[in-house]
């Protein structure tokens, strides 16, 4: 039964003409992780691999490819947990990374502590040599397509409620 | 939100998560992906989760905890996942989707909301699926 690895790419709606996208996204994923574990990785590379790809990969919110904020701004949540261990380690409302991912990966090895937030995050980034990115290289064209969509009064309330969807 | 959970060769299981949040959130807005218990969980004496839907359901009901919970009781992966799901729907009218794991290799991909685009790959094998119900399987 081992190795195994499981992705998920998010719940929620995905439009017909992006389907296709997402599947090949979260299998391509799933074969670089399982690559790694059947090489001997252990499950934490595997786990980051995946993420890392999927953050990677505009068609999915995470990364390059978020959904905007209210501002059309990206900031970005990421976790990983060691399950030996218990060790974790998150960032929220980070910005201007390529792969969050990577950053709690990060926290969870070279600190004590659980999360980093916000510019807290980002000074931590920058004292690990983790490059900057410029916003707009996190932004996509349908992102900011949902994004001003979803600014209108008279937004669709289904794809509004969808979209609450993390 | 994308995520991932794995157990490697040695037994030991891991779990990742990360998100974009909320389509046109409020600046400063922190949602369940980077809180232990909601957006993921790992143990090696239980298993692992990584959660994807509607973040503050998911916060109120530590959905990735709560679907560990019921493994310790005894449940299956799946059955562990679709009480946690159903669990939220009706305490807090919140839809998602999970993939668990458990350290014997078991592993589900679970949802309440319309699609989750999922993959897990497995004795060279890679199992795949968006729509309820969805399971295609290919060769590695």
């Amino acid at each position: 039964m081992l190795p195994v690895v499981v992705i998920h790419g998010g719940a929620g709606h995905v439009p017909r003409d992006r389907s296709d996208m997402s599947i090949s996204g979260v299998c391509s994923a799933a074969r670089a992780a399982y690559g790694i574990l059947r090489g001997g990785g252990n499950s934490m590379d595997a786990v980051v691999e995946a993420v890392i790809q999927m953050e990677n990969n505009p068609t999915f919110n995470a990364g390059c490819g978020s959904v905007l904020n209210v501002k059309g701004e990206v900031e970005m949540d990421a976790l990983v947990m060691d399950g030996k261990t218990l060790a974790s380690g998150a960032v929220s409302a980070v910005r201007n990374i390529a792969n969050p991912i990577q950053l709690a990966r990060l926290v969870m090895d070279k600190t004590t502590h659980a999360c980093l937030t916000a510019e807290g995050a980002s000074q931590f980034a920058r004292a690990m040599g983790v490059p900057e990115v410029p916003l707009q290289s996190l932004i996509t064209e349908y992102a900011r397509m949902r994004w001003q969509k979803n600014l209108a009064h008279d937004a669709n309330p289904v794809e509004s409620q969808m979209g609450k969807m993390g | 939100t994308v995520g991932a959970v794995a157990v490697d060769r040695e037994g030991n299981i891991a779990c990742a998560t990360s998100t974009g949040g909320l389509l046109n959130k409020m600046e400063g807005r922190v949602g369940d992906t980077p809180c232990i218990g909601s957006g993921s969980y790992a143990d090696n004496n239980i298993g692992a989760v990584s959660t994807t839907g509607h973040g503050e359901a998911i916060m109120k009901v530590t959905l990735a905890r709560l679907i560990l919970f019921h493994m310790e009781q005894g449940q299956s992966v799946e059955a562990a996942s679709d009480l946690g799901l159903a669990f939220m729907k009706s305490r807090v009218n919140g839809l998602g989707g999970v993939v668990t794991v458990d350290p014997q290799g078991h592993w589900a991909a679970r949802f309440s909301s319309l699609q989750m685009a999922w993959a897990a790959a497995q004795k060279d094998t890679l199992h795949y699926g968006l729509y309820t119900g969805e399971h295609f399987t290919q060769s590695i």
